[in-house]
């Protein structure tokens, strides 16, 4: 059974990826 | 191009918290990221505000706007309409939450501007 890290459930967002 | 759905959002998917500890992606809490973000080195939770819902470039895909953190950087990502987020308080919701149960059996909510989600930014850039 693939165990999941927490950190890939919620989105990484910093100003650099806008635009 | 949207962000594909990942297998992890498919109920029943085990999920490992920073301390160790292993539960169901639907039975994640706000605590949960809270406290896994605290004990990680890298990783800080941040408070991203939903303040925009546009339709994207394919029918299935939303374009949502983002303000992210104590400087409410403006910061857009495209996505499925079935992709969730997880609002502090509340827990999984997405802009399509029928889909999204339909396809992954995971119970959402709906996603709307006004929602604070939780989101990840480097410890380093602060």
């Amino acid at each position: 059974v693939p165990v999941f890290p927490w950190h890939s459930l919620v989105p990484f967002l910093e100003p650099s990826q806008s635009g | 191009s949207p962000v594909a759905l990942p297998p992890f959002f498919m109920r029943g998917s085990i999920i490992q918290l920073a301390d160790g500890e292993l539960k169901r992606v639907e039975d994640l809490k706000t605590e949960d990221f809270i406290q896994s973000a605290e004990i990680s080195s890298e990783l800080k939770i941040d408070s991203s505000t939903v303040e925009r819902i546009d339709s994207g470039q394919s029918p299935n895909a939303v374009v949502i706007q983002f303000s992210v953190g104590e400087l409410k950087a403006q910061v857009c990502v495209e996505v499925l309409v079935e992709y969730p987020f997880f609002v502090f308080g509340q827990g999984w919701s997405s802009c399509c939450p029928d889909r999204t149960t339909q396809l992954f059996e995971l119970s959402c909510a709906k996603l709307c501007v006004g929602d604070v989600c939780v989101s990840l930014t480097l410890r380093s850039l602060r």
